[in-house]
This record gives structure tokens, sequence and C-alpha cells, in this order.
């Protein structure tokens, strides 16, 4: 894929974490399951960027992550149910 | 669109802005209008009804720019990346929006260069509504940034059903309101200063409004109506001085630290926080933190201004103090049931006023200063000790209320404060140090310019100046602190019996000493390391024993 200026600082898997698409222990698995969870990460991503649900961190999806955003993540499943005023 | 667990229960929210850091590019006029057409847009399409309110008036909703660490846990990142984000509805923090200040912000940008503020603030109100991110990447609550047109910018249907969902569809105009009635095109500012109804009537002369933005010309009609109270403060506004550091002469709004004149300096968590009015500051070596001084009330929700005293107690709640009564609070939330007098803070300390007070790490008791005495308080029996309270005068020479007490990193003195003095305490000799007071403003707020206080005259030197004081004995086994046990046969005026040798350390010996002490373990080390050096070599030099060399069958040969 084509490299995008600053795309050396950027750590997609820890992108992804922290926009909640991946959970830490995701992170922390090898081996087929954990690239498996990561494509699955991936192409959730992409769909909510409205890209392609490849699953691969082909160009556009690389240059989606680089995008100006809310702080925000974009998967918190399990915060906030029934906390009050508790920081996403 | 996807729904969080928190909605505002009221269809009346306030919110406010701090006009603290805003993007120069946009001044403040342009700013501000930006973010009440963003509140508009969601006014529109709910029930819900916004009242600006200035800042420090415990609005539901404070939006504030900041850069960088500014308080919670997502520091923003400079240029690009995060661009905001918002906290969900709930009491406190619940709703405040944070815009990264770094961000090249502007408005109605032709040609999409820049963050349109208009854009992220409608998204980050959003989630201050109670909206977490949608999957519609054509959404406002999308993730990402896109630019779109935003003079003619509608909701998305997602937005508008997600949020819909959670409030209800706006009032239908002919249906009894279920609040009192407002103008819906100037749903911003919905009561003039003048209407009884609003429970605390704005005052003009307490906003936070920033000199260095002008208003800008082309809003400044609408602005410029008598119902808005925010435009006449801007022709009187003399500003905070953004460069603390020289002081400047203030009319109103948030002073300059090198103001002195606290109403109390105390640490919290280690770290320095001044109270003065209705703001604070947070100071770290020797340098004012950004964003501040802030109001009060934005960090400690039912905290009065002009409190009298703070302090951290040794369970790590903050104890406010202020005229006959005492806050609790746990981080920024204060405890059910407070304010509470203070006569139920514990027996046998003043119910009147608490002028300072601080946990005295070296004994674990905690010091209340009030007037020209002092009382020394146990927390588990929340009781003063008995022979207490006593003068001042055993801290040194201070004043009387004293404004402020903390100690030094490493606990070894007691640093007291009043007016822009302070003065030492040293914890290990229990006495007071000499050549104080010095300057606060100075030596811990990084101000220059300002007057050094004229030192206390020294009684002895004095009398007959040329000799040295005599110093009091030091203190018997009632243990390491100011308040010393004074026993027959030890008393001050037979210091015969007992004479203060001091030996000063110079720094040149301690540092020999710490040579010293680093390199002879070095050298062991090292004689060490050769010598199994040379035995492994003399063991891999040594011949195996001849006779291993040489086998002999038998001995009579070699007989």
């Amino acid at each position: 894929s084509a490299e995008t200026p600053d795309e050396e600082n950027l750590n997609p898997e820890e992108w992804l974490h922290r926009f909640g698409y991946l959970s830490r222990s995701g992170l922390q698995m090898s081996g087929p399951l954990s690239a498996q969870i990561l494509t699955r990460a991936v192409s959730d991503m992409q769909r909510v960027y409205g890209l392609a649900p490849t699953g691969r961190l082909d160009a556009a999806t690389l240059a989606a992550m680089q995008r100006p955003r809310c702080t925000l993540p974009d998967r918190t499943p399990e915060a906030g149910v029934g906390g009050v005023g508790t920081r996403r | 669109f996807a729904l969080t667990a928190q909605r505002w229960d009221k269809e009346r929210l306030s919110f406010s802005i701090l006009y603290r850091r805003i993007p120069p590019s946009l001044g403040l006029n342009r700013t501000s209008d930006a973010i009440r057409r963003a509140f508009g847009v969601w006014s529109r399409v709910t029930p819900l009804s916004f009242q600006e309110r200035p800042a420090g008036g415990a609005a539901d909703i404070l939006l504030l720019f900041a850069s960088g660490f500014h308080g919670d846990m997502s520091p923003f990142d400079g240029e690009g990346g995060s661009l905001a984000h918002a906290f969900y509805p709930g009491p406190g923090m619940g709703g405040d929006t944070h815009f990264d200040a770094d961000e090249p912000w502007t408005l109605d940008a032709q040609n999409q260069e820049g963050i349109d503020l208009f854009l992220v603030a409608v998204h980050e109100l959003g989630h201050a509504l109670g909206l977490e991110h949608s999957e519609n990447p054509a959404a406002i609550m999308a993730p990402f940034y896109q630019w779109s047109d935003a003079q003619n910018f509608s909701l998305h249907g997602d937005d508008i059903a997600g949020v819909q969902r959670m409030y209800g569809p706006p009032v239908a105009s002919d249906a009894p309101p279920s609040s009192p009635p407002t103008h819906r095109d100037d749903i911003i500012i919905t009561t003039p200063p003048s209407t009884p109804s609003s429970p605390d009537p704005p005052d003009p002369t307490q906003t936070d409004l920033d000199p260095q933005a002008q208003p800008d010309p082309s809003l400044s009609p609408p602005l410029a109506t008598p119902t808005s109270h925010l435009v006449s403060p801007l022709t009187t506004w003399t500003g905070p001085d953004p460069d603390p550091v020289t002081p400047a002469v203030r009319t109103d709004g948030p002073p300059s630290i090198c103001d002195g004149d606290f109403d109390t300096v105390t640490l919290l968590r280690g770290e320095m926080f001044v109270f003065k009015g209705r703001w604070f500051w947070r100071v770290w070596r020797n340098r004012v933190l950004e964003n501040y001084p802030m109001p009060i009330s934005v960090f400690w929700n039912g905290l009065p201004d002009d409190i009298n005293a703070a302090y951290e107690r040794h369970d790590g709640k903050f104890v406010f103090f202020k005229g006959d009564r005492f806050w609790l609070f746990r981080e920024a939330d204060v405890l059910p049931g407070y304010p509470q007098p203070l006569h139920q803070y514990g027996r046998g300390i003043p119910v009147h006023r608490i002028d300072t007070a601080i946990w005295w790490e070296p004994n674990e008791f905690t010091y209340f200063f009030s007037g020209d005495r002092y009382w020394r308080y146990n927390e588990e029996t929340r009781s003063a000790d008995r022979d207490f309270p006593k003068p001042i005068s055993r801290w040194g020479k201070i004043p009387a209320s004293p404004r402020g007490a903390f100690l030094s990193d490493d606990g070894a003195s007691t640093y007291i404060y009043k007016g822009s003095s302070y003065w030492r305490f040293d914890n290990r000799r229990t006495e007071a140090d000499r050549g104080y007071p010095r300057s606060i403003l100075k030596d811990f707020m990084g101000c220059v310019g300002v007057p050094d206080p004229d030192p206390d005259p020294d009684p002895e030197t004095e009398r007959n100046p040329g000799t040295e004081p005599v110093r009091p004995p030091r203190p018997t086994e009632s243990g390491r602190g100011p308040d010393r046990e004074l026993r027959p046969g030890n008393t001050e005026d037979d210091p015969d019996q007992e004479v203060n040798v001091v030996v000063t350390v110079t720094d040149s010996e301690s540092k020999v000493m710490t040579l010293v002490m680093v390199t002879a373990p070095l050298l062991l080390i090292l004689c060490i390391l050769v010598l199994v050096y040379t035995i492994l070599r003399t063991l891999q030099n040594k011949e195996p024993p001849r006779a291993l060399v040489h086998c002999k069958r038998s001995l009579q040969d070699w007989v």
C-alpha cells in the first residue's frame, strides 16, 4: 500500500483499541485468532467510515485513521450503563 | 444512531462558555454565535431549550477551549487528531464540552480549509445530550470530521431519530408549553436580565470576557440588543492579564495571581492550589498552569466563593472552611449533607472560623489556626488535644490569622502564608527559620517585579546587635512537633542546662561523601571481577596431573 506522509507514527492496532474497535485482550492475543479479530475490527471501522469493509489495512483505511475526529470512542459496549455523568 | 443510558431529565438546560483561550482567528462574538447556533440546531428538533449563563454560574453544560492535558482523561494532541470531546449527560462535569484550542478553527469557510467550529459543536453537543457515534457516515454524529456547508446545515435523519428517541419531538406550537414560553428564533438568550423568573439574574460584572477578542462589527446588531447582557460588559472589561508574570491593576474579572492577598493557599494531592474570591489557580514549579484561574464552581460544584481555609485530610478527602461551616469533598464531588457547622467537625476546635488548616505529616496531627492561637486536632478521636489552643508565636514570628500553611516536598519545612509573604518553620529543629518573611509571589508564583516584604526584626539582634540570638532548647520526648512539652527544669530561661549545637554541613562535604560512597563499591566490584578472572585463567592453564597423562601399566619399569 502507498505510504502516507506521517503514517510512520500511526499505530493501527493502538488506534483500533483507542476508539473501541479492539479490546486490549484482542491486542495481546497472537496467532490466527488475533489476525481474525484484527480483520473483523478493521472491517467494522471501515463500515463506520463508509469504506469497503475489506478488513485489510489498505491506504484508504490508514488515511481514514488519520482524519481529524472526535476523541470519544466509537465502541464502548460496556461502559456507561447506568452510570451517571461517567466519562466515556 | 446509538444511545447511551444517560439523558437529561429536564427540558430547560443552561450552558456557559468559558471565553479563555477562544480561537483568536474567530474572536469572541463569532465563537459564541457559532456555539449558540449549534445549540439552536438541537433545540429545533427536540422540546429542549437552552439558556446561556455566565461562566461560573454552575450551568449544566460548560464549553471551553483547552490544549494538551487539561484536567480530564483525554489530553488533546495539538493540531489534527483529536478535535474535541464531551461528557455525556449527568451532574458535575456531565455535558461539559471541550474543544482543542490548537486546531485551525474556522467558520463558514468556502474553501474547506480549517475545522469548522459550528459543525464540531453540533457533533459534541449531540454527545452532551446523550448520543453516541453513529454508524451512518453521513450523520453529524459520525465520529470523523467532514466538512459541509454550515450556512444551510440541517441534521441528518439518523441524528434526528436518535435524539428524538431520547427527548421526543419538539413541542408543537399549538400545544401548551411544558415550560415558560421561549422565543424560538433567539433560543440562545431566553430570559432578559430583568425578568424576575430567573433565579439568579446574571451579574453583568462577573463574566469571563476576553478583551483581546474585539467585538465582531459584522455581528454586533443582534448581540447589541438590550436583552443580551453579554454585550454591556465588553465595554467595561479590563480583562485578565494573559501574562500573569507582571502585576497589573485590576478592576474586575479574573484576578492576577501577582496581586497576592489570597483567601488561602493549600496543597491538594501534592499540588499547590491558590484560592481567591470565586477563582482558583493551580501552581506547579513556580508557574501557574495553563487555563487558570478557573471559577471554583467549575471543579467544586457547590463550593461558595471567598473560602477561608482548605486542607487534604489523612483519608484523602478535601475539607473546605468558610465562616462557621465546612464542606467535605471527595475529589470534585461534595458529599451529601454538607455544609455542616464547625462544631460538628470535632470537639475543642474553633467554632466560628478557621483561618488555616494543615494535616501535619511529621506527627500526623492536624493543626487549625484561628486568630493568634492554634489547635492540635486528632483526626482519629476527632477532638483537639487537651492543652490547646496555644499561642501562634510557637511557629515563629508569623502574624495572626495566617491564610494558609503547607509542607515542603520533603516534609522538612512548613510554610505559613499571609498577604503576599510567607514564613518557614523548620520541622526538625521545631523552630522558625530566620530571614523571613519572603515574597510568596516571587518564590512560588513566579511573579517578577513584586516588592520583597520587609524582614521581621529579630528581637535579640535588636537589643545588642552582633550577638547570636539565644535559641530555645530542643523539644523533649513529646515528640517532633512545634508544641513541645515545657517541663520544670526545662524552661527557656536556664539555657546552660541544654546547649543547642548547630552543625552546619556544607555542600562540598556532602558532595565528597557522595563521591566516596559511589567509588568505594565500584572499586570493590572491580577487584572481585579481577579475582574471578585470574582464578578462571589459572584453572584453564593448569596441566592435568601428570600421572593422568602417562598411564603406567606397571610400576616395574619406573622402579
